[in-house]
């Protein structure tokens, strides 16, 4: 999970761009 | 399934293209051929031109008078009256070489980071598309993540393909078009990233896909069951399944004279393969090389142990 934080970050939630 | 569920999923998935990808292919293809009346991009085909429209880059709003004052410059310099389109066969596709020597240090870094930091973007947008095609969230959390992982630079190599012609591609949402002579006449390895996606993407163009087939095309990459390390493939192998069908007979509705377009289709889903090895190749090589590279942190995860 933790080598993949963003991704799932990206699937769980709406991330903004200004985010990444 | 029946016709009629596989026509509205059809119809839902071109829906959400259209919501989460900023540049359609109608829209870059109107660009490219010179159809969008006064709006034309800014060419970056040289280091001059490029000086003057790399703060553009990414821009989502290019200023319009700075934009049409270096636009005009551009073409009256050169001789060139609107873009160099498909069907021009100008010289165009001349312009960018012979100034590999004169390469200031740092440009292709300085590109690389624009890139990545648009990739990163696209990334997003695509996460947004898949989590859009019925049933995708409904599947394990970890195999969402390993289907965008393996599926994502894929997508993206398809996504360029309507952006681009045999002499260059759109960039910066249309508002920038840069020459294929120029990325060739960066320095190595930075000039070798661009070519097969552009040899990849003239012959994709060739199969005239619009707007609507490649939303199907792209959630049947998405949701490709022989992706490493996933925990529940049967789940995965029937949405693709449906997508499937649904792809088949919309291109059978949309292309009715195009012989085996369906079967090139899939085709093209094994050359791709290679396209991204090749690709994340390069990236790890630009990591043992290019000591001032930062990697974005997302592109860094997905790369990494892909291949």
């Amino acid at each position: 999970k933790e080598k993949h934080k963003i991704l799932h970050q990206l699937l769980q939630n709406s991330t903004s761009p200004g985010d990444l | 399934p029946e016709a009629a569920d596989l026509r509205a999923l059809a119809r839902h998935l071109y829906e959400a293209y259209l919501k989460y990808f900023p540049l359609t292919k109608a829209k870059a293809r109107a660009i490219l051929s010179g159809k969008t009346g006064e709006k034309v991009p800014f060419i970056i085909h040289d280091m001059k031109s490029l000086i003057e429209g790399e703060q553009f880059i990414n821009c989502k709003q290019i200023p319009v008078l700075e934009h049409q004052k270096q636009m005009s410059a551009v073409a009256v310099g050169h001789g060139v009256s609107g873009i160099p389109a498909a069907h021009s066969g100008s010289d165009f596709g001349s312009l960018g070489s012979g100034i590999g020597g004169m390469t200031p240090d740092g440009v292709e870094l300085r590109l690389f980071k624009s890139y990545q930091s648009r990739s990163a973007e696209a990334v997003r947008e695509v996460t947004e598309f898949a989590k859009s095609i019925p049933g995708f969230i409904d599947l394990d959390l970890n195999d969402q993540v390993t289907l965008l992982k393996y599926g994502v630079i894929e997508v993206l190599i398809i996504m360029m393909s309507p952006l681009m012609n045999k002499d260059g591609t759109l960039i910066s949402y249309g508002q920038i078009f840069m020459t294929r002579e120029f990325f060739k006449s960066l320095r190595k390895p930075f000039c070798q990233m661009m070519e097969p996606k552009f040899e990849f993407g003239v012959k994709f163009n060739t199969l005239e896909l619009d707007d609507s087939d490649m939303a199907l095309f792209l959630a049947v990459i998405i949701l490709s069951g022989d992706r490493p390390g996933l925990l529940n493939v049967k789940p995965i192998e029937q949405l693709q399944e449906t997508v499937l069908h649904s792809l088949e007979l919309q291109l059978k509705l949309n292309h009715p004279d195009s012989l085996q377009l369906f079967a090139k289709l899939l085709q093209k889903m094994t050359d791709l393969r290679q396209i991204v090895t090749d690709h994340v190749h390069l990236i790890e090589l630009l990591k043992k090389t290019e000591v001032d590279m930062l990697l974005h942190p997302l592109l860094q995860e997905i790369i990494k142990d892909l291949y």
